[in-house]
């Protein structure tokens, strides 16, 4: 095992909830601080999303790694969407986005602690 | 340029049936160089399979492959996969309205259709028959009784006593045989619309030593079903193509991807074959 | 941190999965098989219930490592419940005991993911 | 023997009330040597209050203090909570019908009543009302509005014109005054109901401008409504004691837990305050 794999997949995992709860703050809210911080949050998991890729894919977790990188990507957008209407008012399209988002966010812990068994008892 | 790569979710992971599904897209897959994934839910269920494909999509694979076991739960999430791009294939039950490019499968009214002749013939038009359905809601097992039914409706002879659900297990297909037994003592004959409910059926009829006098027909040609079959205790079942559909459904996805045209509908082969056809 | 621990979060969190599959296969397929692997896994969870709260506690995590600990305990409670209650043939009790060790057993893969990202940052 | 360990789960986190009443238990814990966490949802939602009462019941806490927000869904939470063997102390907003051993908080109903008295005395029986609630769903929140109600419903020159919801947060309570001002320019009083409210009422009716034919009246004394009572944009306040509230429960918790008897109904002193009784 890796502790700097181990440290990546909790960073995921711990970026990914604190972008939930900014951008609900956010949308409850209104504050653009919380933007700016959902903003942060994203920003990070933008920047990282190939290193996951790189650091994390082995023979046997591909598929999942492939995944679980394509979840961040597909989070980053259902938020963007989520913000996006939000700002231009429009309530019914902003909460299925959102609740998409959280839907996501949901997928990517699970696969969290799918990545971490793999790693740990590799 | 990665391999593409594609995700078969069946209705239980485990389920025989499914696992041949699951060889025939391999095989596909290996030959077109495809990553292929088999995920679905440990028992038949339609949230925690709704689930999967959600997470699928949220993966962005490159091609889906699933049932759509009932309109209300899986048009809607097949209409959003597609809307993100994803081509979807539905495979062994369609969703007919949804988005879908293509479904593979059998035609699962006409399959009913010809197990309700196969009985007609086999019993000389007289019998007190017991449906058992893999799921009153999906709507392949529906089609399945459903075209049954209409091959039926003219013969005065045939009754339809009692109809039960197994959810696609052997077990609670025993278990309602036995039940519909000890309710219905006149019943004569049983039709099984899933894979398993056949061999529920058939191990409940032994039990009671009932194999003379009740008449048998189920779906699919399982190792177990054709034991019964040799046996005498299953008189008929209908041929399904499971292999067929996991292998074809892959190649029609690298199709669609590579902009191919594939036709909508693909009906693979089904018939009723007895135990001298074996 | 400790690999030790980890090792410890991680075995929980599979074995609580471990053990919600293999309840619901019993439940749907009535085979003592699937009971037995149940009771294995709920064996586990009840003999290193005690090492979670010795070797994972600290002066920052000692109450949520308490509520972990306590939540297995939760779980397997609910478990036997609805095991009980299943062979008893009472439907609809079994099925709210079902539906109560699945909700905790989701409770204990969050709580495994916030005791991983305490032990990899502290 | 491990010190006890309790729960106090609040309608919003950050929420300045919710504070008052988190210092309040916080200290009596400290006394007591009671452990206690403070855990609830970032923005108030009902749906994750609850998900959080079931975690701290599953974790098997000593003592579990909230509110009864709703009939419906809260009752049954406590009721399953007791049911394990953990007294539930309601707080700030009960739940009566269901099993939790007291309440402790204000009289809600009373509350709103006084806050109709209030506007009728300070208006001489002359206005136009509007009510901003924390929620529609919420029962103190429901109290608080029929109280007020029944205080005024003889009062022939008082007009209920419209009543919006905030959410309790001073941003959407700031948007719907705004609302109701553009809809409704003949409202020339605001009554909110919970501690938010009548700042986000505040904020409009200074940007309108329209301090001097406004009256308000509102919930709680956190620091920035004291502030507008100082300026008169807010003519009077309702008091409520959320430190005392937070305190007493550590308290009583402590005396169910020993056997000792408590009283089930605890009401905390409330009243209307105005500027001259700062
Ligand atoms: O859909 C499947 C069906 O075709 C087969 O007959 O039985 C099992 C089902 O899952
Ligand atoms: O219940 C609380 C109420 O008492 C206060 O007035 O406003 C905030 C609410 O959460």
């Amino acid at each position: 095992y890796s502790l700097r794999r181990l440290l990546l997949l909790n960073e995921v995992s711990q970026h990914t909830n604190e972008a939930v709860e900014q951008l609900n703050a956010y949308l409850a809210e209104k504050d653009a601080r919380y933007l700016r911080e959902y903003e942060q949050q994203s920003r990070w998991l933008q920047q990282n999303r190939a290193q996951v890729e790189e650091f994390i894919s082995n023979q046997r977790n591909s598929l999942l790694v492939e995944n679980y990188e394509h979840m961040m990507e597909s989070f980053l957008e259902e938020g963007a969407l989520t913000v996006y209407h939000f700002q231009a008012g429009n309530i019914g399209l902003y909460s299925i986005h959102l609740h998409e988002a959280m839907k996501i966010a949901s997928f990517i812990q699970e696969t969290t602690l799918s990545l971490v068994n793999e790693e740990l008892t590799a | 340029k990665k391999a593409y790569h594609f995700v078969l979710v069946p209705e239980e992971l485990d389920n025989d049936y499914w696992r041949l599904v699951e060889k025939g897209a391999k095989a596909a897959a290996k030959e077109m160089g495809v990553r292929l994934e088999y995920i679905g839910p440990r028992q038949a269920n339609i949230e925690e399979h709704v689930k999967i494909l959600e997470k699928a999509a949220a993966s962005k694979v490159d091609g889906i492959m699933t049932q759509g076991l009932t309109e209300q739960q899986f048009t809607p999430i097949i209409n959003r996969i597609v809307e993100k791009n994803i081509p979807v294939i539905t495979i062994d039950t369609d969703a007919p309205t949804s988005r879908r490019t293509a479904y593979i499968g059998t035609d699962n009214y006409y399959a009913g259709f010809i197990a309700g002749r196969a009985l007609v013939e086999d019993t000389g038009g007289n019998a007190n028959v017991a449906i058992i359905t893999g799921s009153f809601e999906a709507s392949h097992q529906q089609l399945r009784v459903k075209g049954f039914q209409d091959a039926a409706k003219h013969e005065k002879g045939i009754h339809i006593i009692a109809i039960e659900e197994s959810d696609i297990t052997r077990v609670q297909a025993a278990e309602k045989a036995y039940k519909i037994l000890k309710e219905h003592p006149e019943v004569n004959a049983f039709y099984g619309t899933s894979a398993l409910d056949a061999i529920g059926i058939a191990k409940v009829i032994e039990q009671f030593h009932r194999e003379r006098e009740t008449y048998v027909i189920g779906f699919d040609t399982l190792p177990e079903t054709i034991h019964y079959l040799e046996k005498g205790t299953i008189e008929a079942t209908v041929v399904q193509e499971p292999y067929e559909m996991g292998y074809r459904a892959v190649k029609m996805m690298v199709d669609i991807i590579e902009g191919n045209h594939v036709p909508s509908i693909n009906n693979t082969e089904t018939r009723v074959i007895r135990k001298q056809d074996l």
